[in-house]
């Protein structure tokens, strides 16, 4: 076994000199670490579950990726070394990434943003890498399903002061505040997805437009009562009878509060607001406006 | 006005040393907290809706007065519910000072905080014993107790600060303090140890930062108090009040009836008890009127303002 | 600007005129109304 390990572990070398990612991932799993044979000691095992890890991410192969990232999870707790972890951390957050579970990996990408070390082991943590983990944070909140847990990380992230000076901040700021994105602006965050970000669904529309759509959506129910599907179909960019379909899935799915009268083909938007409260919303904007003048 | 910030490290260890307040169980008279202090109490106690929370003061001595420079939260809840809470976060309060004092920030623990949510400010008898507890080991210590409901309802904050006496004390007679509602469920804990502490009185200060600061925040306050509504926030509070009340008519009247047969027999000073329980109530419930119609008069208000333009 | 300003201001009132707001209003109106009475 031991030969066996040492030509891997060379060829496997040479793949990756020569950027063949997978095959030297490939080469590299074939290593048995849980034989009985030879004694294999936790950081052994937790370095190579993470570096074929890596490599497969190379290739955005998630799929291979995670296997090992999980065979690595449960070494993970039990190891000090702050490197692996730290590597572990990054990888991970990725394979969730590449995985569409945007709303775990934005999690992720926060807590490795947050990290105050700036030297771990021999590598350097700079400013950069930072930034770049808070705005994938940022893309992966905006990108995950409407809800209460990503209104919760999005008030995070719009509260952190870090994030405002991000090239994404006036999204992250729209998005936070429930305004309507138009157009140019979808299109201009859409130039900064990666590849699998922009995968088309099933339903042939890409993960962002279904987010955007349905950002937009919920938007709407803040600003109109009611609105034919004619003109909400103009107002997101898709046509009269999508808009019902994703309305429609939103109410039942309790996104949004509202009811469809497909007779006169418009939709009529609910706030379980009180009256009085809004009464209230109301008289706060108005001060605010009285304020500014 | 900042000079107050200023710790004097000598001052404070003479006045440790020579502890004025071992002699005298009525020594100190007054508190003085910064309005950091302040917001960050009534804050917290907010936050914890009807839960009682905890938390502890820094700060220091001036004479006969405690003066509260800061304060923060101890990882402890439904402080009513267990003896001495505070023993849960003794680790946390050390750790918590140390790291303080490294930092640069010398004033020692000076009180403890919790809340009281609806149910008035006033000392348990956990909190007493809580309290005495304290005194005999961390003096000089305070006990404050903020009410978060009624600090809503009432618009102001409802707070109190207290000192006990030692075991087996006598006090003279205490001048009535401020009345308050205590509800029925608590009357009993109320009656049987207030006697055994007594009331400080309360004063703010804020530096001149805090001036500028709450000058900025004017803005906000302006449009707060013409948007809120005192009768949609208390609803419960007010509810729950109504039927403390009910029982307590109850209680009195069934008294009043038992008492009806024996009448003639009846000492005049119980009859007078009888009265003041029912003035008790009386007051209670035109507290709680008057609390209603100033929501009402609010708006009122607002609506004659807001929304009797025709367009 | 400021005029304009001024006159959306001015048109935004009366700030909530809805029938349920009146009902809201009223119900509440009555419901202090009778606590008051009741503690009287």
């Amino acid at each position: 076994e031991e030969q066996v390990l040492v030509i891997r572990e060379k060829l496997a070398e040479l793949y990756e000199s020569e950027e063949q990612w997978s095959k030297a991932a490939q080469m590299l799993s074939g290593i048995d670490l849980d034989s009985g044979i030879r004694m294999v000691d936790e950081k052994y095992r937790l370095t190579k579950c993470i570096q074929v890890a890596r490599l497969y991410l190379e290739d955005d192969d998630a799929v291979n990726a995670e296997a090992f990232i999980n065979k690595a999870s449960f070494l993970v707790t039990n190891s000090s070394h702050e490197v692996l972890i730290w590597q572990y951390k990054v990888y991970y957050a990725r394979i969730l990434d590449l995985k569409r579970k945007f709303q775990e990996a934005a999690l992720r990408y926060y807590e490795i943003s947050q990290i105050e070390k700036r030297q771990i082991g021999d590598e350097e943590i700079d400013e950069a890498g930072l930034e770049q983990a808070l705005t994938a944070a940022v893309t992966c909140t905006i990108l995950a399903a409407a809800g209460p847990q990503r209104s919760r990380v999005l008030a995070t992230l719009y509260k952190d002061e870090r994030c405002s000076k991000l090239k994404i901040y006036p999204i992250l700021q729209k998005v936070y505040l429930e305004r309507i994105l138009r157009k140019p602006e979808i299109d201009a965050f859409s130039e900064e997805l990666k590849a699998h970000q922009k995968a088309l669904l099933p339903d042939n529309f890409t993960v962002l437009d279904r987010a955007m759509i349905e950002h937009n959506l919920l938007s709407a129910s803040k600003l109109y009562t009611n609105i034919s599907f004619e003109e909400l179909g103009a107002l997101l960019g898709i046509d009269p009878q999508k808009a019902e379909k994703i309305a429609a899935r939103m109410i039942c799915e309790d996104r949004m509060m509202g009811s469809i009268d497909q007779v006169e083909s418009i939709i009529h938007f609910e706030d379980d607001t009180e009256e009085l409260q809004q009464w209230d919303q109301q008289i706060v904007g108005l001060c605010q406006a009285l304020n500014d003048i | 006005t900042d000079a107050i910030y200023f710790y004097d490290e000598a001052g404070q260890a003479q006045v440790q040393q020579e502890k004025p307040w071992a002699n005298d169980p009525h020594f100190f008279h007054k508190v003085r907290i910064s309005a950091l202090a302040l917001l960050k109490m009534v804050a917290h106690a907010r936050s914890g809706g009807t839960i009682e929370i905890m938390g502890v003061m820094q700060g220091k001595i001036d004479g006969d007065t405690f003066i509260v420079m800061d304060a923060y939260a101890l990882p402890v809840e439904g402080t009513e519910t267990r003896v001495n809470a505070q023993a849960d976060a003794y680790e946390y309060m050390v750790d918590y000072s140390q790291t303080n004092k490294q930092t640069g920030r010398l004033e020692n623990l000076v009180g403890w905080y919790h809340s009281h949510p609806g149910y008035g400010c006033w000392l348990s008898g956990i909190d007493v014993s809580t309290q005495m507890l304290n005194q005999q080991y961390q003096d000089p210590f305070f006990a404050l107790v903020i009410d978060p409901t009624r600090t809503v309802s009432a618009g102001k904050v409802d707070i109190g600060a207290f000192r006990t006496y030692r075991q087996g004390y006598k006090p003279p007679d205490e001048p009535l303090s401020e009345y308050q509602t205590i509800p029925l469920n608590k009357i009993e804990d109320f009656g049987v140890h207030c006697k055994q502490y007594y009331s400080l009185d309360i004063t703010y200060f804020k530096s001149s930062l805090d001036c500028h600061l709450l000058d900025l925040l004017w803005n906000k306050y302006w449009v707060n108090t013409l948007s809120s509504n005192p009768l949609l926030g208390s609803r419960d509070y007010v509810s729950g009040q109504i039927s403390d009340l009910a029982e307590k008519l109850e209680q009195a009247e069934n008294q009043m009836a038992h008492l009806r047969l024996g009448s003639f027999l009846m000492p005049s000073h119980r009859k007078k008890d009888e009265e003041s329980q029912l003035t008790k109530i009386t007051r209670d419930s035109s507290k709680i009127a008057v609390e209603q119609v100033h929501g009402l008069m609010s708006q009122v208000i607002k609506d004659s303002l807001f929304n009797s333009v025709c367009p | 600007s400021l005029l304009r300003q001024v006159s959306s201001l001015l048109r935004r009132l009366p700030v909530i005129d809805s029938e349920k707001f009146r009902d809201d209003f009223l119900m509440e109106f009555n419901d202090t109304l009778l606590i008051t009475y009741l503690a009287m």
